[in-house]
């Protein structure tokens, strides 16, 4: 079933969160959906894709969101 | 492994570290043991050396912390994130902090101190996040029963300060390479329609998420399961799937395991005290009839009666005629057994006995 709009608005959060968390996402970029076009934040996206050995789509998909939900260190995964 | 940027390193190989204060959910004693396993972990593979101090500014010191703790890398409450580290230096070089919203436990429950302690003095030491699954310096939380180093981290740090003076040099355990050539499997079974390869402390299975195929850890799934099995097979007709190691085995229905396991094979299966493990066990859907491997023998037991069938064991050269002496591993597809040996993998029709195809053992991921 389509997430409803609450889910996909909690969903881009969780995902812009951990990208400014880990991947160096500066605050304030334009939040990602799943219509994200290209910018900043799909190139991070991208980045977190790739160190986890996940299908680069550069879009939020299930997978990328399981691993963006488990708990973690707090240390970013690329040179700050 | 991949080093901090300016790869930043301590100059000196004696170390000390102070714990600042403790967490409320575990002894002084357990906070003090899990800290200290932690450094041992890292000093016995470098020349480094860790001295606990009990007051003063240390190199390394370690603290329970909420929220903001004047850091400017505030905690995130319950979950998220569960600790940091700094890099070697002066100052808050070297300091780690733990999320003190977290339960901080001893056990395989979220989350083992000594598991993330690990991880955090590799920042400690120099260390940024790896890339590999089975490695400790890994970003995300694994816990799969034994905190050890895998080689990843071994290399990382030794890449750091080299290796230590210990004569015989410790190793870890490497993580699968799902498209390595010479991969072989420990166990395979078909689970809810699914195929999953069993290897070490890993599975491996097929989807469409993954470029190749997704590994993880066993205990994502069983954390009770030992690392290491050495057979498994499912009843479709019970939706049970049954892993083996040694004489135990273990049955579980989805990622419940079932009650009252493990269980011995002897007394269970009716197997002579001669058989020491099962290296192979795969059940035929249309018949119920399950085919037990060991050695260059097989065995055959009806999952309706519950009981062995006479005249068993047999010759595995005898009924399965191709595909050697021992098998690996085994399971079933569309009424065709999927035979494992080393890096070769048979299809074999029961019914004909004949083998239908040879191809590599990782032939099922997308390499």
């Amino acid at each position: 079933f389509p997430a409803t709009s609450k889910t996909q608005e909690e969903e881009e959060e969780v995902v812009q969160k951990y990208l400014e968390n880990y991947y160096n996402l500066k605050t304030g970029w334009r939040k990602i959906s799943k219509q994200t076009g290209p910018g900043q934040s799909v190139e991070k996206l991208k980045q977190m894709q790739e160190f986890f050995g996940l299908k680069v789509t550069g879009k939020p998909d299930a997978e990328t969101l399981k691993i963006m939900k488990q708990p973690r260190c707090g240390v970013p995964d690329v040179a700050n | 492994f991949v080093l901090t940027p300016g790869n930043p390193r301590w100059e000196q190989a004696q170390l000390t570290y102070r714990i600042e204060n403790y967490t409320p959910d575990l002894s002084r004693a357990d906070v003090d043991h899990a800290i200290e396993k932690a450094f041992q972990l890292w000093s016995d593979v470098t020349p480094l050396t860790f001295t606990k101090v009990s007051e003063g500014q240390a190199d390394i010191m370690l603290s329970f912390v909420r929220r903001d703790h004047d850091d400017n890398n505030a905690f995130d409450g319950p979950g998220g994130q569960l600790a940091h580290a700094y890099q070697p230096g002066s100052g808050i070089g070297g300091d780690v902090h733990f999320d003190e919203d977290e339960r901080w436990t001893k056990d395989f429950r979220n989350y083992n101190l000594f598991r993330v302690a690990a991880h955090e003095l590799g920042h400690s030491l120099g260390l940024a996040h790896s890339t590999d699954i089975g490695a400790l310096m890994y970003p995300s939380y694994m816990f799969s029963g034994d905190v050890q180093l895998a080689q990843d981290d071994i290399n990382g740090i030794q890449a750091i300060y080299g290796a230590s003076q210990n004569p015989n040099q410790p190793v870890g355990p490497q993580t699968p390479q799902v498209c390595d050539s010479k991969l072989t499997f420990d166990a395979i079974t078909t689970v809810r329609g699914e195929i999953m390869f069993f290897k070490d402390r890993f599975y491996m299975r097929a989807t469409p998420f993954y470029p190749e195929a997704e590994l993880n850890f066993i205990s994502v799934f069983w954390p009770h399961l030992p690392n290491g099995l050495q057979a498994a097979y499912e009843v479709a007709h019970r939706d049970e799937v049954l892993f083996f190691k040694g004489n135990k085995y273990w049955a579980v229905q989805g990622q419940d395991m079932l009650p009252g396991y493990p269980k011995d094979i002897h007394s269970s299966f009716g197997f002579p005290r001669s058989v020491k493990h099962i290296d192979a066990a795969v059940s035929a859907e249309q018949t119920g009839k399950t085919y037990f491997f060991v050695a260059n023998k097989y065995w055959r037991y009806d999952e309706y009666k519950r009981s062995m069938d006479a005249g068993y064991p047999k010759k595995i050269a005898d009924d399965f005629p191709g595909i050697g002496n021992k098998v690996d591993a085994v399971f079933e597809k569309d009424g065709f057994f999927y035979f494992f040996h080393g890096t070769r993998q048979y299809k074999f029709d029961p019914k004909t006995q004949r083998i239908l195809t040879l191809q590599k053992a990782n032939s099922w991921f997308n390499c």
